[in-house]
């Protein structure tokens, strides 16, 4: 079982978007699949077609060990071989009830064990913000992948996320790696074209090879609540979230 | 003085970018403005080309009345009339230490005639997070403003928004108001002008008649830490903006 944290303190990169349409091309590549929402917003969850208020059992109560054990803990998605554990508002408690539990940077780093157990991968969906539950996200993961757009001031907020990850590894977490992925790539747009020099130069290799452009066909698929894979299976968005999802199978398995 | 509440729960939606821009807009015409960063991530405070790094006292030190009484609040901006009160990362301890204090989340509303007397307007730009900030800071305002793209994932966010604002009203401010502002907005998506019919059905009255267009001039001011009303004054993101300065006045003024 291979852990990827998606995240970034920056809002709208595209956090929830990769988390669900890589996580559709890895099942549709053969491999179980649980995605966990760890965001109050509950995109993730209506990404794949499911409903918040219908979720009983959110990442925060397991962490907290406060759901009735005969609950199932996950959902089969419409998707076969993509599992969800949903996410829902309740969520917006874990900052101010995480951090009295001792230890409570590294609870799901304890229970992904448990939780992930039967998956070939899971891939958490962060809110966009550096606190108890993204630190619980990085300190789990074998992998962090950084949606970034090419703008200013998700640029900007790299040094944040990437001061963060640096001491996750050195508290918590001594194997995590990080990938960045640009998202939302406007080719013709002369400042994007600017910024992705600028990421290659100063990132280089923690870069992806892999670009999502921008295609309209993912807003689509938001309101569908299908991952593009099935959505839009010939769309560029499809193609290159399938590249993508080859890309990080050789990165997850060779560190 | 009147104060303006910028946020939504939802990332990425242009909270910083309107924030900046309707706040030279209106120092343009002649009145005097504070800028509030509540976001850690400190992205209004690049947006008027200030540094984070050099910002002493944030709006969490005032709330918390942690601060030497000798250093000035806030500061001048390159524009005339436009002044800022900072921010930093420190700004994400506020969900720790904000909800064991009293009555936390009226501490802005009492502390802003005497941070905002001086002022015509106040203007708050807020994390994307339902928290402590935001609650503080809808508390404190006049009116709320929300801006929201045109896509699935952003009006899905109005409902806890909405209830949000709801509950602040009847707690602690009873004549709060709110205005949606439609951001990023592209005339040739389908998707965008089919969801703006929907914002349009769904919440009329709500709506502002300004909608910003997408215009990537704001991505080059954002770069340039300069407002677009001085970056590109000829813009039709600076001529908009300037248009939503006048409606919110009049918004404002009315209520
Ligand atoms: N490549 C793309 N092309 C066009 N639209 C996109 C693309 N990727 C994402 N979007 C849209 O952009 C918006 C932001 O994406 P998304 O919500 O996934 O970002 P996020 O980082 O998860 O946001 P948050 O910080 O609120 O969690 C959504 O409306 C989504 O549908
Ligand atoms: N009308 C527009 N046209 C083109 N780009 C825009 C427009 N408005 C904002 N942007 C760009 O879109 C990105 C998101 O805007 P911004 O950072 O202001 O949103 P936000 O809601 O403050 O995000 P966060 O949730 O992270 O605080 C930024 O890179 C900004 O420069
Ligand atoms: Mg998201
Ligand atoms: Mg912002």
């Amino acid at each position: 079982m291979k852990c990827i944290a998606v995240t970034n303190e920056k809002g709208g990169v595209a956090k929830t978007t990769t988390t669900v349409n890589l996580g559709a091309a890895l099942a549709e590549m053969g491999y179980s699949v649980l995605l966990v929402d760890m965001d109050a917003q509950a995109n993730l969850t209506l990404a794949v077609g499911a409903d918040p208020q219908e979720i009983r059992v959110t990442i925060l109560d397991i962490l907290l060990e406060n759901y009735p054990s005969a609950e199932a803990l996950w959902k089969p998605t419409k998707i076969e071989r993509l599992h969800l554990l949903g996410g829902n508002p309740s969520l917006n408690l874990a900052e101010r009830l995480l951090p009295h539990q001792p230890g409570y940077e590294t609870l799901l780093q304890k229970k992904l064990p448990f939780i992930g157990a039967r998956f070939d991968y899971v891939i958490l969906d962060s809110p966009p913000f550096l606190g108890a539950l993204m630190s619980n996200a990085l300190a789990a993961a074998d992998t962090a992948l950084i949606p970034t757009q090419a703008e200013f001031f998700s640029i900007y907020a790299l040094r944040n996320v990437l001061a963060l990850i640096r001491r996750i590894r050195e508290q918590y977490n001594p194997t995590l790696s990080y990938r960045l992925l640009l998202t939302m790539f406007d080719q013709r747009n002369r400042i994007h074209r600017t910024l992705y020099q600028y990421l290659h130069d100063h990132f280089a290799e923690g870069l992806t090879e892999t670009v999502i452009p921008i295609d309209t066909r993912l807003r689509e698929s938001a309101i569908a609540g299908t991952p593009i894979i099935q959505h839009a299976p010939k769309s560029r968005a499809a193609l290159q979230y399938r590249v993508l999802a080859q890309e990080i199978i050789h990165h997850v398995e060779e560190t």
